[in-house]
């Protein structure tokens, strides 16, 4: 028996908006520690791992571990039937092909249900190993929005340098190239203004702008987003969801033949 | 030139 009852429920209608272009189907595991997914775009190049734990949610039992398989596009349906106030409960009991949304208004005057297949789905796990990486940036999650769709209006491909002077942006393209240079600047009012880099290495990798684009959609769960690069890694991309957990995208480079 | 690696070739399967 699942039941998780998540009073800001708008934060798992964004989550959906986050995860829904960059994979179809997946399935979520749920444990004691929480609500979770890991799954990869079907090129294998990208990689979501979302983590929701279980202190985050109002009521949250799950008796065992169990993973439930659910078509993305679909949850993403029916979450948008949930307001944005609303408390959504997702319940599941043992052996059942069905998963249960409940939305509650916060005032308690409307109550919907809506029950959802689930879905057998094979999925791999990958096994990513907690690494110190060699910079890090943190920036406002809507100034990283607008360089990836400013770029990708240029170019194809980002790449993105770390120095001891900023972290660089650069593209080219059929129409000429750019160059977009943020630099630490952490002297603003508020701290969702700052742009923080950290450096132990110079950092310099090449990734797909369309990729990046799709992780933007998370952007409403957060206002900061950070980029942790290391020579020859994928690029992680995360976006805190609150002191609740995160979705974390890793995309794997380009390497140059 | 660059080719587009995937994941694989950096992560192992569990």
């Amino acid at each position: 028996m699942l039941e998780l009852r998540l009073v800001q429920g708008s934060l798992l209608k964004k989550v959906l908006e986050a995860i829904k272009d960059l994979v179809n189907e997946a399935n979520f595991d749920c444990s004691s520690t929480g609500f979770s997914l890991q799954a990869m775009d079907s090129s294998h190049v990208a990689l979501v791992a979302l983590m929701l734990r279980s202190e985050g949610f109002e009521h949250y039992r799950c008796d065992r571990t169990i993973s439930i398989g659910m078509n993305l596009t679909n949850m993403a349906k029916m979450l948008k039937c949930a307001g944005n106030d609303d408390i959504i409960t997702i319940k599941a009991d043992d052996g059942s092909d069905t998963v249960t949304f409940m939305f509650e208004s916060p005032s308690q005057d409307k109550i919907s249900d809506f029950e959802m297949k689930l879905m057998e789905i094979d999925s791999e796990h990958l096994g990513i190993p907690d690494t110190e990486y060699q910079s890090s940036i943190k920036m406002p999650s809507q100034e990283f929005l607008r360089i990836c769709k400013d770029l990708s209006s240029i170019g194809d491909t980002v790449m993105i340098s770390v120095t001891k002077d900023g972290v660089k942006f650069t593209t080219s393209g059929d129409i000429g190239t750019a160059n977009i240079v943020c630099r630490q600047n952490t002297s603003v009012d508020e701290p969702e203004n700052a742009t923080e880099i950290k450096m132990q290495e110079p950092v310099s990798l090449t990734f797909a702008l369309r990729y990046l684009n799709s992780f933007t959609k998370a952007t409403p769960l957060a206002n900061i987003v950070t980029l942790s690069m290391s020579a020859d890694l994928p690029i992680v991309v995360e976006y805190k969801i609150g002191d609740m957990g995160y979705v974390r995208y890793y995309l794997a480079p380009k390497i140059e033949e | 030139y660059s080719n587009q690696s995937t994941l694989s070739s950096f992560y192992g399967t569990l």
